[in-house]
């Protein structure tokens, strides 16, 4: 069993303590603020109220055990700093850090650290990409500017076999999946849900509250949203 | 050219009208802390100083013309739900609103808001995938448990090549594409670039420092980084 450590409670700390705890991580949750550790001990194996930059505080919980420590503290930056000082002399295994800013990625980079996080930057650049490109659902940008999308299917697609679209021939593009929203009557009142077709054939017809999930060039990802608008 | 508004310039705000402005977006940033607007006027089409909530205001900036407006306004609820309730009595285009919790999130719901970001959340179950799965590098969670997922070669299958491997055949997993560091020579220092290697023929090897990017089932991702550990 895995055992994690997290340090601040915010909304980002709070997250990764909750969802390591459902999926049977074994979780110590650390906050200076009484009411967060109130807040989640009933969901965690461990929640302790200590100021994370006093060392012996820190040591007394065993904390160089960790399999990893996240330290998610946000607007106190210097505390941020003394923290991840402190791990780093206690020799702890693996060790993740969040940061906002290019200064602050910076300094840690300078520490030493390898893991270091900023979720606001993260999602702050996956919606403007979602609002630059409204038939964009999300993307997960790669290298040499690849990416994988989800596409909600083109106006002039639909109806339309995989191979008279010709993703590969015709836009240098390769399909991964398709996403398919079915209506679904439950008790009485009519639902969607939506399911993954595995790996279509070729001649699977596209319908237009489809989702297709491609791989390839960005330029050739534009190319093709352009040109079957 | 689209036209865009951010309300709040937190992390979160900021990120996403920096992003859009930089992709050629014209943007209106919106704050009602001066420092806030001064520290972004110049990266921005526009930058007003404004209380949000106050509706006349909110007129005046020609808001509904928008193609879609962001409301990134963090700790006060109350001034996040408001801004909501004016834009859509504005009848703007697209909102796009940001929420911490549950119950904000099925608050907006019920107003009718489709478009809810949780930035801590979203970042939060990624990192805690990672955490409890150290081999996987990032992921992309599908419906009926699929996910895109990049693991980082597990040692058993290092120097061998893609058709031995039979990711298909043994694992049921569909690999996508490769990514490869390289050492490059610059200006006398070695350095570490990472290249995506297309689509990989069957004969490709695998080397230690690859990471695959693969689609399937949780569990069958599971399965195969636990039998090559
Ligand atoms: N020295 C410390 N020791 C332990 N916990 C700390 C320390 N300093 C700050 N924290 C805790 O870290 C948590 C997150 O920090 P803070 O509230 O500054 O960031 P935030 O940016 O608002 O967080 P989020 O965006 O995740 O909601 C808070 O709950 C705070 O009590
Ligand atoms: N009524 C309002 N009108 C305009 N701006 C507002 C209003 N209320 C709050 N804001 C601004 O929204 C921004 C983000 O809000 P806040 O600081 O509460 O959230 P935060 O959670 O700290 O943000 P982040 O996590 O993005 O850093 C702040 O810069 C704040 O000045």
């Amino acid at each position: 069993e895995s055992k994690f450590a997290v340090i601040g409670l915010g909304r980002f700390g709070m997250a990764i303590a909750q969802t390591l705890s459902q999926r049977g991580a074994q979780v110590l949750a650390i906050d200076n603020r009484e009411e967060k550790v109130e807040e989640i001990k009933d969901e965690v194996a461990y929640a302790v109220c200590l100021d994370s930059t006093d060392a012996k505080a820190l040591k007394a919980q065993n904390i160089k055990d960790m399999d990893a420590v996240v330290v998610a503290i946000g607007e106190n930056f210097e505390a941020l700093l003394l923290t991840t000082v402190l791990l780093k002399e206690l020799e702890v295994k693996r060790i993740v850090v969040r940061a906002s800013g290019k200064h602050q990625v910076q300094i840690l980079e300078k520490l030493g650290i390898e893991e270091i996080l900023s979720p606001e930057n993260r999602v702050g650049i996956a919606i403007a990409e979602q609002l630059l490109n409204p038939s964009i659902v999300t993307s997960l940008q790669l290298p040499d500017n690849y990416e994988i999308v989800e596409i909600k299917t083109p106006k002039e697609l639909t109806n339309r076999t995989l191979t008279e679209i010709g993703l590969r021939a015709k836009y240098n593009l390769n399909l991964i999946t398709l996403k398919r929203e079915f209506q679904i009557k439950k008790n009485g009142v009519m639902d969607t849900e939506t399911h993954i077709l595995g790996v279509p054939s070729s001649e699977t017809v596209l319908y237009d509250s489809d989702t297709i999930i491609v791989f390839g060039k960005s330029k050739d990802i534009e190319r093709f949203i352009e040109i079957n608008q």
